[in-house]
């Protein structure tokens, strides 16, 4: 149930620029086959030359190449029509067992002397390990053609030490994880078993709901251990039908992290630094301890998640969802969010105020309250304005300053420099004791269309 | 909804996150567009990628074969005017509109609805056992006028807010309905008045409930449309 891709590793809208320099390896690109990305890593291991592919989706075409972003002179560029598959062993700064499989670029051992060329035969001779097409001793890097236990070695230049090992870190230990292993982005494949984990961008063996497109935050690259969902520990999905999901092991950093973002009488974001006292629910449940089991069970347990402060009943954020929440003392209802504590301000102090509307603000402050540049009212990128110099000659609609040409009772405003955000409102407050007039008024003829009506029975009829 | 009962509301809306959970309501004003409060949302520039809105069927979580359901996932979120806590979320396609999705007016700028008016709100939330939790329910509220409101609240109500009287029953909007409508008939059209908001205890008998007062943000939302 392994997939042929699980020895690769995927980069999105990505290709390989062909070798700038003469180089030694062939520069014409070897020619386009069809298949799936699947049916290209199946070719691409099975080929002695193969380091990665380009796989375009559109056309269902791949192109195996020889070299990888490791390789002298390549280098990576966008392609929005290809994904770049690169073998793992070449690209990964870890090993894997005995690093038997590892071809990445490393050339010092661990005393920090020189590799000799594997071709070389001075300053030291040797004839057992010559490089050939299929043992991967290329140039001088650390290597391990003898299963050594210690790992890749090599000849040194040093003629006083014949081999060394290069020391290189096992993928469990060379990037540890802090608090519960949310943000490690490591690339231990493999779970505490020794199972090869399941690609999260496939839904076999194993269906999941952890796609990475769903999930953009949450790291789930190829088939690497990740924690998205507020786990005690970086697990991943197995290749084994048998056995979903199981724990990697990775080593926990020395140093615990200080949390981010901490507040206590308002929460920012999804809350997961809210460090407060609301304990009850919105309906008047008191929330359930964290350390308690009853009358909901639950693997949130305190000194399991140092970092989380799961304190007494307090509503925290321990997994990433939309707000802090906490179990409820109400056997019916298990969690609940716990919305009701303030939100706190997110935006940039006013740097400047504005009378009525702001009509008449002819202020410099050129930025939107979010921070964000404001677009030139004269430019057309990126957005392109409905109002600008020439619909609204007497605005005094200059450089990108903030301005109110159409009226708007929320004062200033300007685009955007962010091609996703059109307008927005600028860090600018109404001055203290500018009369707004109090706009709320009563309208007498009132009428709407095309909106507003409904299948009245179906209310009758309830459910 | 506390003290409420099983109704039919087209134009609410289910706010659902990547593990299609709800967490949120919200009204569809345009085929495209969503409204809601910023309570309910981490950023204003947040990621919504994977969240999607429901709607179409009255079920909280309707089974896989529900005819009538639509989801739709949620392109981009913008956030409203500073003190509105209003935001508007653009759906990746538009909202196909039947008998079971229409769409909800929007007041006229600054249109205050009189006092008295019974409004009706709407939502998957907590019920507190006052009715069934896996559909959508609907409860009656009448308008409190600005100033009566202002005299319960002992000068504490913004402009932004409109109120509805509270009940002896207790009735009201809990945790799950926020971002729903507070909707009044006029001129015998539903009309999104009020949006619903956090408050500290659901339901309350001894307090005017709070509602984001849609109409004086109608020229913020008809901007955003039209940008």
């Amino acid at each position: 149930h392994r997939s042929p891709l699980n020895d690769f590793q995927r980069l999105r809208a990505t290709e390989l620029a062909v070798p700038t320099e003469p180089l030694a390896v062939p520069t014409e690109l070897p020619p386009l086959e069809w298949g799936s990305a699947e049916q290209c890593a199946q070719r691409c291991t099975a080929s002695l030359t193969c380091r990665a592919f380009h796989h375009d989706r559109q056309s269902q075409l791949c192109q195996l190449l020889p070299w990888t972003q490791r390789s002298p002179h390549v280098r990576l560029q966008k392609n929005i029509h290809y994904d770049l598959y690169q073998k793992k062993d070449f690209l990964r700064d870890c090993i894997v067992g005995d690093g038997t499989s590892y071809r990445g670029t490393r050339a010092t051992t661990e005393k920090g002397l020189r590799c000799q060329h594997w071709r070389a035969t001075t300053p030291h001779d040797h004839s057992r390990f010559l490089p050939s097409r299929r043992n991967g001793l290329e140039e001088n890097y650390c290597r391990n053609p003898d299963q050594d236990k210690r790992g890749p070695w090599c000849y040194t230049l040093d003629p006083g030490t014949r081999h060394q090992s290069c020391g290189i870190k096992k993928c469990e230990d060379a990037v540890c994880m802090t608090c519960n292993g949310e943000c490690y982005r490591g690339t231990v494949d493999y779970t505490e078993s020794g199972t090869e984990c399941q690609r999260w961008d496939l839904q076999h063996p194993h269906k999941h709901p952890y796609h990475p497109d769903k999930y953009p935050d949450k790291g789930l690259d190829d088939n690497y251990c990740r924690n998205p969902d507020g786990s005690e520990r970086p697990w991943c999905f197995t290749t084994d039908p048998g056995r979903e999901r199981e724990y990697c092991r990775i080593r926990p950093c020395k140093k615990r992290p200080r949390p981010l973002n901490v507040t206590t009488s308002c929460f920012r974001g999804k809350g997961e630094g809210y460090r407060g006292r609301v304990n009850v629910t919105v309906s008047g449940i008191p929330c359930q301890r964290w350390d308690a089991q009853t009358p909901h069970q639950h693997h949130f347990v305190p000194e399991k998640y140092p970092c989380k402060d799961l304190q007494e009943n307090y509503c925290r954020n321990p997994d990433g969802s939309e707000a802090p929440w906490c179990f409820t003392t109400h056997p019916a209802i298990r969690i609940a969010f716990c919305f009701h504590i303030r939100r706190c301000p997110d935006e940039l102090g006013a740097e400047d105020c504005y009378h009525g509307h702001g009509e008449r603000y002819h202020g410099h402050v050129s930025k939107t309250r979010a921070g964000i540049t404001c677009q030139p009212w004269a430019d057309l990128t990126p957005h392109v304005p409905q109002i600008s110099p020439v619909t609204h000659p007497k605005a005094h609609l200059e450089k990108n300053y903030c301005r109110n040409p159409d009226g708007d009772s929320h004062g200033p405003w300007c685009y955007t420099m962010d091609p996703r955000t059109p307008f927005d409102y600028c860090a600018i407050k109404p001055c203290s004791g500018s009369s707004v007039p109090s706009i709320l008024e009563n309208t007498d003829a009132v009428a709407f269309e095309q909106c507003g009506r409904r299948d009245e029975r179906l209310q009758r009829k309830g459910r | 909804i506390v003290g409420g009962q099983p109704g039919n509301s087209p134009w609410t809306v289910s706010i659902r996150n990547r593990a299609g959970v709800h967490f949120c309501g919200g009204s569809l004003v345009k085929e495209w567009w969503v409204i809601s409060t910023r309570q309910c949302f981490a950023s204003c520039d947040a990621d919504l990628a994977g969240y999607e809105v429901q709607l179409g069927t009255l079920f909280k979580d309707p089974g896989p074969g529900d005819p009538d359901r639509q989801s739709i996932p949620i392109a981009r979120i913008v956030c409203g005017p500073s003190e509105s806590q209003l935001v508007m979320l653009k759906l990746a396609r538009p909202a196909t509109l039947n008998t079971r999705v229409a769409l909800i007016c929007l007041p006229p700028e600054r249109y205050v609805v009189p006092a008295g008016t019974i409004c009706e709100i709407a939502g998957w939330g907590e019920t507190r056992g006052t009715a069934d939790g896996s559909v959508l329910n609907v409860a009656r509220l009448p308008v409190l006028s600005h100033g009566e409101c202002n005299a319960a609240l002992r000068g504490r109500l913004k402009e932004s807010e409109l109120c509805t009287a509270p009940l002896r029953a207790g009735v009201g909007a809990c945790e799950g309905d926020y971002g729903g409508p507070l909707a009044c008939l006029t001129a015998d059209c539903w009309v999104l008045e009020g949006v619903i908001t956090p408050s500290r205890v659901c339901a309350r008998t001894d307090q005017p409930a709070l509602f984001i007062r849609v109409s004086l943000y109608v020229d913020w939302i008809h901007k955003v449309v039209k940008m």
